[in-house]
């Protein structure tokens, strides 16, 4: 038996439109811990691991862990037929072949339930070794998805260089190049409009344009975005949701040959 | 040229 109750139902709402475009097919995982979710795109160059705490949820029962395979583009489907303040509760008995959204309006007086089919999906499940960075970039989300948006209207890539003058986003393409360089920036009204750079080592790294563009999706979620850099491995960008987890993206860097 | 790396590159199926 599995009963999960989110109270802020829009953050499921959110995660979906987060994750769907990156990933088709993936298996929700339900243990103890929280709601989890582990997937590589289809090519095998980018991964999207969420976690939503048990804690965060209002109700969290999940006697025995469980999989769920689901088709994301069905599960949002689902989930846009919710409101924006609805309540959301997952339901799943135990050897079920279904899982059932409900959704309950802020005062009660209107409750649905949407019940979808699960599916059988082969899951990869990757080792992600805990690693040190050589530097962690955290910024507005907004600024980070609007850098990555104009960037590709000029080219493919984006080269991210981290020095102590900052952190650089370079791209080039048959009409030109583009450089746009933040600076840490601690001096503003609000902590989540500060740029913070913690660097250990100067780094740089390229990447597909196209993958960071859809890993903004997530921007509805936090104000703020992580990144976090090292020389030779997979660039993790990272988005808080609430206080009860996160949504992280990996993404495999293209190397000189 | 630059080569697509896959994840597969640095993380381990487990």
């Amino acid at each position: 038996m599995l009963e999960l109750r989110l109270v802020q139902g829009s953050l499921l709402k959110k995660v979906l439109e987060a994750i769907k475009e990156l990933v088709t097919d993936a298996n929700f995982d339900c243990s103890a811990t929280g709601f989890s979710l582990q997937a590589m795109d289809s090519s095998h160059v980018a991964l999207v691991a969420l976690l939503l705490r048990s804690e965060g949820f209002e109700h969290y029962r999940c006697d025995r862990n469980l999989s769920m395979g689901m088709n994301l583009n069905n599960v949002s489907k689902m989930l846009r037929c919710a409101g924006n303040d609805d309540i959301i509760t997952l339901k799943a008995d135990d050897g079920s072949d279904t899982v059932t959204f409900m959704f309950e309006s802020p005062n009660q007086d209107k409750i649905a339930d949407f019940e979808m089919k699960l599916m059988d999906i082969d899951s990869e499940h990757l080792g992600i070794p805990e690693a040190e960075y050589h530097a962690i970039v955290k910024m507005p989300s907004a600024e980070f998805a609007r850098i990555c948006k104009d960037l590709s209207s000029i080219g493919d890539t984006v080269v991210i260089s981290v020095t102590k003058e900052g952190v650089k986003f370079s791209t080039r393409g048959d009409i030109g190049n583009a450089n746009i360089v933040c600076r840490q920036n601690t001096t503003v009204d609000k902590p989540e409009e500060a740029t913070i750079i913690e660097m250990q080592e100067p780094v740089s790294l390229t990447f597909a344009l196209r993958y960071m563009n859809s890993f903004t999706k997530a921007t509805p979620l936090s104000n703020t975005v992580t990144i976090s850099l090292s020389s030779e491995l997979p660039v993790v960008v990272e988005y808080k949701v609430a206080d009860m987890g996160y949504i992280r993206f990996y993404l495999a860097p293209k190397i000189e040959d | 040229s630059e080569t697509q790396h896959l994840l597969t590159n640095f993380f381990h199926l487990s």
